[in-house]
Protein backbone atom coordinates (compact mmCIF):
# COMPACT_ATOMS: atom_id res chain seq x y z
CA UNK A 1 0.00 0.00 0.00
CA UNK A 2 1.17 3.60 -0.76
CA UNK A 3 3.09 5.17 2.12
CA UNK A 4 0.37 7.94 3.32
CA UNK A 5 2.56 9.17 6.78
CA UNK A 6 -0.62 7.46 8.25
CA UNK A 7 -0.07 4.23 9.55
CA UNK A 8 -3.41 1.79 10.56
CA UNK A 9 -3.34 -1.53 12.26
CA UNK A 10 -5.44 -4.14 13.75
CA UNK A 11 -5.27 -3.45 17.50
CA UNK A 12 -6.87 -6.76 18.18
CA UNK A 13 -6.59 -10.60 17.18
CA UNK A 14 -8.90 -10.87 13.67
CA UNK A 15 -10.34 -14.44 14.17
CA UNK A 16 -11.97 -14.03 10.71
CA UNK A 17 -15.38 -14.63 11.96
CA UNK A 18 -16.08 -10.84 13.59
CA UNK A 19 -17.89 -7.95 11.39
CA UNK A 20 -16.39 -5.46 13.54
CA UNK A 21 -12.81 -5.18 14.70
CA UNK A 22 -10.95 -2.67 16.43
CA UNK A 23 -8.50 -0.69 14.40
CA UNK A 24 -5.58 1.86 15.93
CA UNK A 25 -4.46 4.94 13.75
CA UNK A 26 -1.67 7.02 14.08
CA UNK A 27 0.47 9.92 12.15
CA UNK A 28 3.90 7.88 11.23
CA UNK A 29 4.79 10.98 9.31
CA UNK A 30 3.38 14.51 9.76
CA UNK A 31 5.05 16.06 7.07
CA UNK A 32 2.86 14.01 4.58
CA UNK A 33 -0.47 15.53 6.04
CA UNK A 34 -1.43 18.96 4.15
CA UNK A 35 -2.90 20.24 7.00
CA UNK A 36 -1.98 21.18 10.47
CA UNK A 37 -1.54 18.38 12.55
CA UNK A 38 -1.68 18.13 16.29
CA UNK A 39 0.29 15.47 18.12
CA UNK A 40 -2.83 13.41 19.56
CA UNK A 41 -1.15 10.00 19.89
CA UNK A 42 -3.23 6.58 18.28
CA UNK A 43 -6.58 6.79 17.54
CA UNK A 44 -8.52 3.35 18.61
CA UNK A 45 -11.58 2.79 16.49
CA UNK A 46 -14.24 -0.26 15.88
CA UNK A 47 -14.33 -0.88 12.39
CA UNK A 48 -17.41 -3.14 10.68
CA UNK A 49 -16.05 -4.51 7.84
CA UNK A 50 -19.28 -5.27 6.21
CA UNK A 51 -21.21 -1.62 6.52
CA UNK A 52 -18.58 1.00 7.68
CA UNK A 53 -17.24 3.26 4.98
CA UNK A 54 -13.28 4.29 5.49
CA UNK A 55 -14.13 7.65 3.75
CA UNK A 56 -16.91 8.23 6.37
CA UNK A 57 -15.03 7.11 9.49
CA UNK A 58 -12.34 9.51 8.36
CA UNK A 59 -14.85 12.35 7.95
CA UNK A 60 -15.85 11.38 11.43
CA UNK A 61 -12.19 11.81 12.73
CA UNK A 62 -11.97 15.15 10.82
CA UNK A 63 -15.29 16.49 12.74
CA UNK A 64 -13.97 15.35 16.20
CA UNK A 65 -10.77 16.99 15.46
CA UNK A 66 -8.23 14.86 14.56
CA UNK A 67 -7.32 16.05 11.43
CA UNK A 68 -7.52 18.99 9.44
CA UNK A 69 -10.39 18.63 6.38
CA UNK A 70 -7.97 18.88 3.90
CA UNK A 71 -6.17 15.49 5.17
CA UNK A 72 -9.93 13.09 5.02
CA UNK A 73 -8.94 11.57 1.95
CA UNK A 74 -5.78 10.76 2.71
CA UNK A 75 -6.65 9.35 5.96
CA UNK A 76 -9.70 7.61 4.44
CA UNK A 77 -7.26 5.92 1.92
CA UNK A 78 -5.29 4.26 4.64
CA UNK A 79 -8.05 2.64 6.36
CA UNK A 80 -9.16 1.54 3.11
CA UNK A 81 -5.60 0.00 2.51
CA UNK A 82 -5.71 -1.25 5.77
CA UNK A 83 -9.59 -3.17 5.45
CA UNK A 84 -8.75 -4.60 1.81
CA UNK A 85 -5.88 -6.09 3.65
CA UNK A 86 -7.60 -7.49 5.86
CA UNK A 87 -10.38 -8.58 3.63
CA UNK A 88 -7.87 -10.34 1.49
CA UNK A 89 -6.08 -11.93 4.57
CA UNK A 90 -10.05 -13.42 5.13
CA UNK A 91 -10.55 -14.77 1.69
CA UNK A 92 -7.42 -16.49 1.69
CA UNK A 93 -7.39 -18.11 4.79
CA UNK A 94 -10.48 -19.59 4.17
CA UNK A 95 -9.51 -20.15 0.53
CA UNK A 96 -6.65 -22.40 2.16
CA UNK A 97 -9.31 -24.31 4.31
CA UNK A 98 -11.02 -25.25 1.70
CA UNK B 1 -1.20 4.99 30.55
CA UNK B 2 -3.21 8.47 30.04
CA UNK B 3 -6.14 7.35 27.19
CA UNK B 4 -9.00 9.88 26.30
CA UNK B 5 -12.24 9.28 24.54
CA UNK B 6 -13.99 11.07 21.62
CA UNK B 7 -17.50 10.40 21.13
CA UNK B 8 -18.76 11.21 17.29
CA UNK B 9 -21.97 12.67 16.77
CA UNK B 10 -22.26 9.29 14.81
CA UNK B 11 -21.90 7.49 17.64
CA UNK B 12 -18.54 6.28 17.14
CA UNK B 13 -16.31 5.59 19.63
CA UNK B 14 -12.26 6.99 19.42
CA UNK B 15 -10.17 6.03 22.34
CA UNK B 16 -6.90 8.02 22.20
CA UNK B 17 -3.54 6.96 23.85
CA UNK B 18 0.10 7.52 23.24
CA UNK B 19 1.68 5.67 20.11
CA UNK B 20 4.39 3.38 21.56
CA UNK B 21 7.81 4.56 20.78
CA UNK B 22 8.64 1.29 18.93
CA UNK B 23 5.77 1.94 16.79
CA UNK B 24 7.18 4.77 15.35
CA UNK B 25 9.34 5.00 12.43
CA UNK B 26 12.84 6.12 12.86
CA UNK B 27 13.25 9.12 11.20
Amino acid sequence: AEDTGVRVELAEDDDGKKDSIALKLWVEDHKKLKGKYKETGAIEFMFDLEKDVPEVVAQEMVESGFFHESDAKTVGKSIRDRVALIKWRRERTVSAAA
Amino acid sequence: SATAQVVHSAGRRFIVSPVPEARLREQ
